[in-house]
């Protein structure tokens, strides 16, 4: 008996690499231990199979009232905004979302509202052209207000289904930047008040405990109406999103799992604890 | 951060002539905690308690300062030891043209850096020659031929055709300019995609460069041990670079990377800009790292 039990605590060992290695941070991982100590109290856990059966039943509870669903016949323009840090993904997302909602018959409007970035636009159209979307841009434009305002008042008037908006990559320690953020929202809602209908944050697969610190401060600029994780095609779990999804209540409606216009999927719990260990 | 939680813990320590395993054990268990909520690799932190608690250990408390100074002091000390004890400048030696290759992972910064090191290399009196070899990101050479502008620096660009020959294009008209430095911006790519990383095994067979850096993002998590790892392991790579070091993350992956790489951390970018290029310094790292 006592053999048996040091076999449970190296394993318990190896659980405990495993939740810390997959990003999910030390408050996460460590209610997931008790979770799984206790339930190899009732049943032992002998081998991955059975942790992974524990993972999904308790993944499943805390995603129980995730829902990935974006609301685009809710309004008409629906104006979605991306945002997040750089480099995290947001314009391929974009691509990816207008190529989604392509594919249900509806048509939009991309905006390019990362007036900074070397090549930014230029990256951006060419998603729009593969995605088959309109596009509006200014490439003298020193800052997005204009051309923001511009396209949504575009998409008004030509009564688009989709204004999807791209907004370029900052920090969310520079106040001067979260401020344009600010801005960009309230130009936004010059037009139409209750928009933007759905604010993404873009979080990098990869990120480590400061995407929770990404989702706080990004959440104070602005209503966060969902999370899109990226990347998740490498190595990374991209743990954060679960203690991110706990604090914040906000949905996980996307990951990306690769470069291609179709490598977006409705984030699933069942397929998400699948991936920890693929 | 961390001075203010040991503050506490290590309050318990004074009056104790000797370190102990007993009265180590709070401490510890505090510094494995900070390490990990900075992104510290599960295992490299582990192991770096394991040894920092071994010299502890038995350490007869000096009269001139308190148990916990001592114990602060060695933490400190091991870290800047694991991250390098001093700054390991760029390799430019041999005959030009030096190329410079730089790889990681997707939107870890590699394009922004390419134009930084330019840069940086030009103030020193190079001659520098961006290439732009990334053929598959939308608008990714638009991207670097941009920023090659806006520095001044040229940029050599061809559109359809592959990494190969342009980076074989690009060595012929360094030999022509006599330029002596190529600095080679490749695609971001996932380590595990034996397709890509091929590539970049290939521009290395046919470039030699004198250094290969391995770009990451400041922010990774734990993956950076993985994607380090199989970097090194697949290529030559000779230094890293951390990006986005201006944003509040504590950067932990330096200890990761440089722990399981063996390999120098060079550079660190903390901007957007061209002028935001910094040289590694791990003693203000170790700072940093700790809170
Ligand atoms: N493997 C993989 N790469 C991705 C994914 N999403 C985006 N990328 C890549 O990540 C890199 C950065 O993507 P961008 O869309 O430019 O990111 P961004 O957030 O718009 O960047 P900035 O505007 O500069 O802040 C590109 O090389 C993309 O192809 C994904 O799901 N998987
Ligand atoms: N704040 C900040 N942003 C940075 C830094 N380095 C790069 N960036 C930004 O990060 C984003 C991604 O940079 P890129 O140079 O396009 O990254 P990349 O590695 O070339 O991306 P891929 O080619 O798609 O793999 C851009 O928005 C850059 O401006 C940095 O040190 N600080
Ligand atoms: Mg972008
Ligand atoms: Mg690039």
């Amino acid at each position: 008996f006592g053999k048996e039990i040091k076999i449970n605590k190296n394993f318990l060992e190896q659980i405990e690499a495993f939740l810390y290695q997959s990003d999910f941070g030390i408050t996460v991982t460590e209610s997931l231990l008790r979770k799984i100590e206790e339930a190899s109290r009732k049943l032992p856990i002998t081998n991955y199979q059975d942790l992974s059966n524990i993972l999904r039943e308790e993944f499943r509870e805390r995603f129980a009232r995730n829902n990935p669903e974006i609301p685009i016949d809710s309004h008409k323009p629906f104006v979605l905004l991306v945002v997040g840090v750089n480099g995290s993904g947001k314009t391929t997302t974009l691509g990816k979302l207008a190529y989604f909602f392509a594919q249900q018959g509806k048509k939009s409007l991309i905006i390019a509202g990362d007036t900074y970035r070397a090549a930014a636009i230029e990256q951006l159209e060419l998603w729009a052209q593969r995605a088959g979307a309109d596009f509006i841009k200014n490439p003298d434009a020193k800052n997005p207000s204009g051309i923001i305002y511009e396209g949504v008042q575009k998409g008004l008037h030509d009564q688009t289904d989709l204004l999807l908006i791209d907004t370029a990559g900052r920090l969310h320690n520079k106040a001067n930047l979260m401020e344009e953020l600010r801005k960009i929202v309230r130009v936004i809602q010059k037009l139409i008040p209750d928009a933007p209908h759905e604010s993404l944050l873009i979080l990098d697969g990869t990120v480590g405990q400061n995407g929770i610190v990404q989702a706080r401060e990004f959440g104070k600029i602005l209503p966060l109406t969902g999370l899109v994780v990226t990347k998740l095609d490498g190595t990374a779990k991209g743990g954060v999103l679960t203690a991110i999804h706990e604090k914040m209540g906000l949905p996980v409606k996307f990951v990306g799992l690769g470069e291609k216009i179709d490598d977006l999927l409705p984030f699933d719990v069942d397929l998400y604890v699948d991936s920890l260990f693929g | 951060q961390l001075r203010e939680n040991l503050e506490g813990v290590l309050k318990k320590l004074r009056g104790q002539g000797k370190i102990t395993e007993a009265n180590i054990q709070d401490t510890m268990r505090e510094i494995r905690q900070t390490l990990l909520e900075a992104d510290v690799n599960f295992t490299v932190a582990r192991d770096f308690i394991q040894h920092v608690t071994e010299k502890a250990l038995g350490v007869q408390v000096l009269k001139s300062i308190t148990p916990g100074q001592q114990i602060i002091k060695i933490i400190h000390e091991e870290l800047i030891h694991l991250l390098g004890e001093e700054n390991v400048p760029l390799n430019l030696s041999g005959l030009p043209p030096t190329v410079i290759m730089l790889v990681g992972l997707q939107g870890s910064g590699k394009t922004t850096f390419a134009a930084k090191l330019a840069r940086h290399l030009k103030e020193q009196g190079k001659r520098p020659l961006l290439v732009a070899a990334d053929v598959y990101r939308p608008a990714a050479i638009d991207q670097l031929v941009r920023l090659g502008e806006h520095i001044d620096v040229p940029v050599y660009e061809q559109k359809g055709v592959t990494p190969a020959k342009i980076c074989r294009q690009a060595m012929e008209k360094a030999r022509q300019d006599n330029t002596n430095v190529v600095i080679v911006d490749t695609a971001g790519r996932l380590h595990i995609d034996e397709k890509m990383m091929n590539e970049v095994k290939e521009l290395q067979n046919l470039l030699h460069p004198r250094e290969i850096l391995f770009i990451a993002d400041g922010m990774i998590g734990q993956d950076a041990v993985t994607a380090a790892r199989d970097f090194n392991d697949q290529l030559s790579v000779t230094g890293v670079v951390l990006t986005k070091m201006d944003g509040d993350t504590r950067g932990g992956a330096a200890l990761s990377i440089k722990t399981v790489t063996g390999k120098p951390i060079k550079f660190i970018s903390s901007g957007e800009k061209p002028e935001d290029l910094e040289a590694f310094h791990p003693a203000r790292f170790a700072d940093r790292i700790l809170g």
